[in-house]
């Protein structure tokens, strides 16, 4: 049985829209405790990520960002339930980031799938 | 055999002095492109650790912090190159962050381990 992203992929997550204030984005990465949120439009579908390092780059390089569509990445690396975790794994490695969004076949949002998750396919292992 | 923190840590980081101001920390997480940054005084010890999450946290409740000592955890959880890699795992979840100082006996800074570095264990395994 080959792990799927299903298996280990985290259902709770905060979507956050691109209009949003900065400041806003901040706040909920901090009320939720995580490092990535999705930005999604008003039917749920992915238009971006934005995450503590996007803003942790807006206090390095200020200009006039205002808001999460300001500094959010837009094309976003995504997964789906059904992809095996070593294909999600590899994707995570090759750009350099630590979560995917977790799409269904209309680009919404269903789960977001962290780096640390992988660490639930350990307790079964050893 | 089971896994080892030395089978899967970075050796490659960028340490930072608890001095530097807060706008030196986030342009240094930008160039190394990564989230998390060991805190060392001047013998390399290990002093706390600061994070994109702590950058964020900054600009989400401003106050009159100006420098790394303001916004960084002190009591940083750690590992050592012998612990075995499901130990490790369990610190990461317990706590809710994705990376750990890898320390020797002196407390000095060896390397981090990133929860994405997870994924290095699996490509032996499919
Ligand atoms: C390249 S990573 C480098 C920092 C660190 N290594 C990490 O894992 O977050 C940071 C950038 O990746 C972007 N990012 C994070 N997750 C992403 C995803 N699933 N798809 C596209 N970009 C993503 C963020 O918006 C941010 O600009
Ligand atoms: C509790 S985590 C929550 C955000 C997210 N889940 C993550 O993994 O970063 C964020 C906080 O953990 C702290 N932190 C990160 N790594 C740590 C470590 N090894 N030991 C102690 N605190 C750490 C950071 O300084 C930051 O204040």
């Amino acid at each position: 049985h080959v792990p799927r992203v299903i298996d280990i992929m985290d259902r709770r997550f905060i979507p956050i829209d691109e209009e949003s204030p900065i400041k806003v984005a901040a706040e909920t990465l901090l009320k939720d405790e995580t490092n990535h949120l999705p930005v999604v439009n008003k039917k749920g579908q992915l238009v971006g990520i934005v995450t503590t390092y996007d803003v942790s780059k807006a206090v390095a390089r200020p200009g006039n960002k205002t808001c999460v569509r300001d500094i959010m990445t837009k094309k976003v690396i995504t997964t789906n339930p059904d992809e095996a975790v070593d294909v999600a794994i590899q994707k995570l490695e090759r750009h350099n980031i630590s979560a995917l969004a977790v799409v269904d076949r209309e680009n919404k949002v269903v789960a977001m799938l962290t780096a640390i998750a992988l660490g639930k396919l350990f307790e079964q292992r050893w």
